[in-house]
């Protein structure tokens, strides 16, 4: 099995091979870490948990990896998402393309605000949280996103681990606490300042 | 110097300690692994770089390691942040009170929407973003961080390497040509998707 480091590593690894031109034929490991920001070793070592289909010398068929790592991610399936609190940021997430070559399709907003149900985002109707857990008995919901304050994240949370919903990714900052076998990732986009905070002084703290 | 790879992590151990209970004295890297979905051997190897400090048997005294990651990522340091592009996602941000206690404060705000300019988002007002080369001449400005649309970032990019900002933050899915010396970050929440992706089905795939 993957370790966890790995998964964590796949999707970037995947952003870079479709950031290369349509007419490369092969990457090297090497390449792959430099593009990656990583180290070749690592690389190596990641891919391997894929299968053996690197050629020593020649490095790694692009097309194959891509598409063995997306097998991997699981994107060969059709995910459904639901976004939870449609403010500024779940606004944001409804409108955002990214999701949808990824294989992941946003089947439902909600919010808790009767001004805003009704409205459109990203060109779905908001629907009451009140409808989720109906909703999610003839749709399945495969990702639940918070995109709540959070004194409202628990309740959300709790929402959707009984309406069924296998994951959650939470935005709002604070530490949710679900079921064993709900899978969930926390996001905070401080962490990305934190670690450009590390490169900023020039020198390698330690 | 530091792995890449392990200055990513620093952030997460950060966070895992600093959800501990106020009175918890101290933590084995097994317990910390566990907290950040990481392998024990991979925390030890990470927490080496920050020099010897561990304690065989009893773990890391967790003030202690919690203020050496802090000073390793320049945390100790006010570090300013401006904000390009305030839309939904920029809206957001600026409103979003998890950059205060990381050491990163917002100091402007830039749209090129004259509607926008003269309003105010997280208590701070909207300026033009002619006016972003001008402000960085009097104002030290660490890390900009475009939420723009994608055709509009390059464009944005361009202006804050000029301005002399050290450091960007992009949201907009698009790729980034910066001169040499400015560090980039790319961030892409559909990332986090795929990696619940490969949970969702249960079995580890490969
Ligand atoms: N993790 C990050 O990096 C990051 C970055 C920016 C913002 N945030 C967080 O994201 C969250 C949203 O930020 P925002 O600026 O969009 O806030 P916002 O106030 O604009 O939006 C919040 C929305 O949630 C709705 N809501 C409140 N309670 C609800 C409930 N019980 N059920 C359904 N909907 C509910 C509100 O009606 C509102 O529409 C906040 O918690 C913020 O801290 C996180
Ligand atoms: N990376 C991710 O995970 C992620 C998630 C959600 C959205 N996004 C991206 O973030 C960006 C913003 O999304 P949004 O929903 O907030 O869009 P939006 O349209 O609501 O906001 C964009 C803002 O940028 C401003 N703008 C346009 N050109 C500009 C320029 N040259 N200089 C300064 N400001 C300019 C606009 O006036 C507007 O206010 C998009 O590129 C979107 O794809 C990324």
């Amino acid at each position: 099995t993957l370790p966890a480091a790995t998964v964590e590593r796949l999707p970037r690894y995947l952003r870079c091979l479709e950031m290369l031109a349509p007419s490369r034929v092969t990457i090297s490991s090497k390449e792959l870490a430099r593009l990656s920001n990583l180290n070749a070793a690592g690389v190596r070592k990641d891919l391997s948990y894929l299968g053996s289909f690197g050629m020593r010398g020649v490095g790694y068929h692009v097309d194959e990896l891509a598409a063995r790592i997306r097998r991997t991610l699981g994107m060969t399936e059709d995910r459904t998402v639901v976004v939870i609190g449609i403010g500024n940021l779940g606004s944001a997430l409804a409108n955002y393309g990214g999701f949808g070559n990824r294989g992941f399709r946003i089947v439902g907003l909600y919010d808790a605000d009767p001004a805003k149900v009704g409205r459109k985002a990203g060109g779905i109707t908001i629907r009451p949280i009140e409808r989720l857990a109906k909703d999610a008995e003839t749709t399945d919901i495969a990702v639940g996103i918070i995109a709540t304050p959070a004194k409202a994240a628990q309740g959300v949370a709790a929402l959707l681990s009984e309406a069924g919903v296998p994951s959650i990714l939470n935005f709002a900052p604070t530490v949710l606490n679900v079921p064993d076998g709900i899978h969930l990732r926390q996001v905070d986009v401080a962490t990305e300042l934190q670690i450009l905070g590390f490169y900023m002084a020039g020198r390698n703290r330690t």
